[in-house]
């Protein structure tokens, strides 16, 4: 319903706006789970519930770091692929996937320093189908696309190429280490192509690979750090 | 949920009060995910002399207490304040259906003293 004035303030300070719209019925990621229980609190309730005062406390996690994840940062996003909904595109060639991947990072705020953009591909049960040969996989820019126009229309510019041994676990790229991104002040959004391309045994099953378009989940854990919210109040030297 | 502490003397000293903050009741139970509130506490009390020697004070303010006993008209009693503070972090949808993990520093009332 409406908000008081007070709540509405509340929400302003604290940065947070309740979505317009009904709950979300999204699942929480593992990976966000984990990161919350492993917050201050988690750290604190240890502390005081295992210790007594002869316990060592365990060392209070640093402010402003993700330990998990090694960078600092304040807040952490988990961004669904907007496009995930989108059949893949006809592969061409020896190509078994060619994916157009979107992710809306319209949220960035200009006070937030980008510390993390980690793509996470997961492929689910058709990727423990696929067989464990080296698969070629590649990244690419896809700005500029009109949105309906066949991919291979556009010259693409390609970020990172690799080659993974199997499909059977999550795969995980660092975004910022790819260079552009990180240099782009306020990325509105992340359009890629995500092409595969089978390693030694080419002729693979075509229904395997378009389950494997049809099952793969990507999505962005982007993580960033307003610095205002870390500043120690620090005293006037007297 | 706020509960005033029942005030257990006519002067209760400087301290934290028990302060639950319910995210059902402000009506953010819908998007905020985890936790389901949390423990924000607030500072009741007095710091009068000598009492305010007693709770974690800085000199200053053991200064005033004792000036406010000997004068009160001319100095007012130093204040109860949070001095130790705990952060949290909040887990919740954003506009975009996208899973946030927020953390604030500062919100959780630990410890009061006079200042």
């Amino acid at each position: 319903g409406t908000l008081s004035p007070q709540a509405s303030a509340l929400l302003q300070t604290l940065g947070l706006s309740p979505p317009p719209g009904p709950p979300p019925t999204r699942p929480v990621p593992s990976v966000m789970w984990r990161l919350f229980r492993r917050g201050p609190e988690a750290a604190e309730t240890q502390g005081s519930e295992s210790a007594g005062p002869e316990m060592p406390q365990e060392p209070q996690p640093l402010p402003c770091h993700v330990e998990e994840l090694g960078v600092p940062g304040n807040i952490v996003r988990h961004v669904l692929d907007g496009g995930a909904s989108a059949p893949p595109e006809p592969a061409l060639g020896s190509l078994c996937l060619e994916k157009p991947l979107f992710f809306n990072l319209s949220f960035l705020d200009p006070k937030e320093q980008l510390t993390l953009v980690r793509l996470e591909l997961n492929f689910g049960a058709p990727g423990n189908l696929a067989p464990a040969q080296d698969w070629e996989l590649s990244l690419s820019y896809a700005q500029g696309r009109l949105w309906g126009q066949p991919l291979y229309w556009h010259h693409r510019e390609v970020l990172l190429r690799r080659t993974v041994p199997t499909l059977h676990d999550p795969l995980y790229f660092d975004m910022l280490a790819l260079g552009r991104l990180g240099n782009s002040t306020f990325p509105q959004n992340l359009s890629l192509v995500l092409e595969m391309l089978p390693g030694r045994d080419s002729d693979l099953p075509r229904g395997l690979c378009t389950k494997l378009g049809h099952s793969l989940e990507a999505s962005l854990l982007v993580v960033t750090l307003d610095p205002q919210l870390c500043q120690p109040t620090s005293r006037k030297r007297r | 949920a706020t509960y005033l502490a029942p005030l257990d003397s006519p002067d209760p000293p400087c301290k934290a009060r028990r302060l639950y903050i319910n995210f059902r009741e402000v009506g953010w139970h819908n998007w905020i995910i985890a936790p389901r509130g949390f423990m924000a506490n607030y500072c009741q009390g007095h710091c009068f002399f000598p009492t305010a020697t007693k709770i974690s004070s800085l000199n200053h303010a053991v200064m005033q207490s004792l000036m406010h006993s000997v004068a009160p008209a001319t100095t007012p009693p130093p204040c109860c304040v949070p001095v130790k503070l705990s952060p949290i972090s909040v887990l919740f949808y954003d506009n975009s259906d996208n899973v946030v993990l927020r953390h604030y520093e500062d919100m959780v009332v630990d410890e009061c003293g006079c200042r």
